[in-house]
């Protein structure tokens, strides 16, 4: 079975996109089949796979006219990885969507039946930086969530409410399944002590959830995406590269104990 | 005539934050009387100046109910410098102000009359990282807006999106009388090409409408929110300060001419 997991975190700039498309691209290169559907109207995912947004591509009518999912497909440059682009229009879907019968649960509507007919391992929804219509739809659609932390001071005011956001897809019934599938530590630079104490308080509150590894600051990483590449394409042997991978290790680890 | 700015990029994590806080302070060590609204939900903004959301003080009522906007003005510790705090259930606001006839105007319309009783020289407006309906209710209310740039890839593809942001308010009449007040670039690494790249395109592009004054990168800047202080007052004599007291100055400037 296809595990979704939605990418997301209301505070901007905290590496959701970086993540989902390093991951994706370190997954696919153990043999995993990966689908990153990019939820973000500023369709930062598309354009780091190489790809421009394109009118009528993203879900934005599957999500309101039903249209399928499949024919919005693409594949990226990498194997093992296809994604779902974004588009300018898809910004127009958190006033639309809002008004339908069973707006929460639209997206999960369109994605599920695709997935029962395709053999993806994993589907990461890239999200954009809000708790608006469509990141509570990639959550109500998701088996668990994936959050990306900056190692800054205002990432430790933004994590209660994100993880308050769980218990809320329970209690509303939403998604009573939604697990948490990590949070990971992003854009951490030794020289500063604040990056150390945002760490050490993130591992206290969260413990086991919280990934070992912690993807440092490195420019090859903010590179990368004006070559169209993830930074494991980019720059191999970089120390942003070398943390996806050992990240994406550390990430099917978990699940080979399933 | 007080002048209304909003400091907005759907982009997220470029230094909107930062940038009202920092401004807002030197701006009032000149003896400008400033007000600063905290529109985004994290609230990062009221944290930033060391207070704490406070339930109900926030205009999410003033929005929904035409509460008065005096009774949410709060003090900061730094002379010349009044907020109107956030709170969590802004985040509702989305959701409940777009159900509400001529919602775009409901900022503007408990925001134009406050003003006039009252002395401000300018308000700054801090907005989330979307492009939804609490943005679209600032620039609906604005004079100008101010676009914080970090000086990194994705950012100058969401620059198009946000100017053309400013046409639309024109050609909708939502505010034909917006204005572009500025676009300020922030994080600037210069140890990175891809930094002074994003500068020269940015300025190739938008000339004079970029300011001189671009923003470092600097520890100091980060670190500041932890001691709930602008930058220009956690240390002052940092390259972050220095930086934004450049930019009140040049800011200043462009309006010493009106
Ligand atoms: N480890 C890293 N080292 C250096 N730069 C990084 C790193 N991770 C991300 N960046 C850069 O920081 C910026 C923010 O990252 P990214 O766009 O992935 O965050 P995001 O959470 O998806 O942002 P948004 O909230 O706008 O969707 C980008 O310019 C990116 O290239
Ligand atoms: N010049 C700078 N040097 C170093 N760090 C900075 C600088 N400016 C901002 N930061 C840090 O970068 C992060 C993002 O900045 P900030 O929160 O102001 O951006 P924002 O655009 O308001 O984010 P959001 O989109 O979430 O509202 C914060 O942790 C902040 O402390
Ligand atoms: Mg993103
Ligand atoms: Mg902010």
């Amino acid at each position: 079975r296809t595990r979704v997991i939605a990418v997301a975190n209301q505070k901007g700039g905290v590496g959701k996109t970086t993540t989902v498309i390093n991951l994706a691209a370190c997954l696919a290169q153990t043999g995993k089949k990966i689908l990153v559907v990019d939820l973000d109207p500023q369709s930062n995912a598309t354009s780091g796979f190489g790809l421009d947004p394109e009118d009528g591509a993203s879900v934005y009518r599957a999500l309101i006219e039903d249209e399928p999912l499949a024919d919005r497909v693409r594949p990226t440059a990498i194997r093992n990885v296809e994604i779902v682009p974004s588009e300018l229009d898809l910004a127009g879907a958190e006033v639309d969507v809002a008004r339908m019968e069973g707006y929460l649960q639209r997206f999960r509507s369109i994605l599920r039946p695709f997935l029962e007919a395709n053999g993806y391992d994993f589907v990461l929804v890239d999200c954009p930086p809000s708790l608006g219509i469509l990141t509570m739809n990639a959550l109500t659609a998701a088996d668990a969530m994936l959050i990306p932390i900056q190692c800054e001071y205002y990432a430790l005011e933004g994590l209660s409410v994100v993880t308050r956001l769980i218990r809320q897809m329970h209690e509303s019934g939403a998604n009573p399944g939604l697990e948490l599938e990590g949070i990971v530590l992003t854009m951490y630079d030794a020289r500063t002590r604040l990056a150390t104490e945002v760490v050490e308080e993130v591992r206290r509150h969260f413990g086991e959830q919280v990934f070992q590894t912690v993807v440092p600051r490195n420019v090859r990483v903010s590179e990368a995406p004006s070559f169209g590449k993830p930074v494991v394409l980019h720059d191999r042997r970089s120390s942003g590269a070398r943390a996806y991978r050992a990240l994406a290790k550390e990430f099917l680890k978990r699940h080979a104990n399933r």
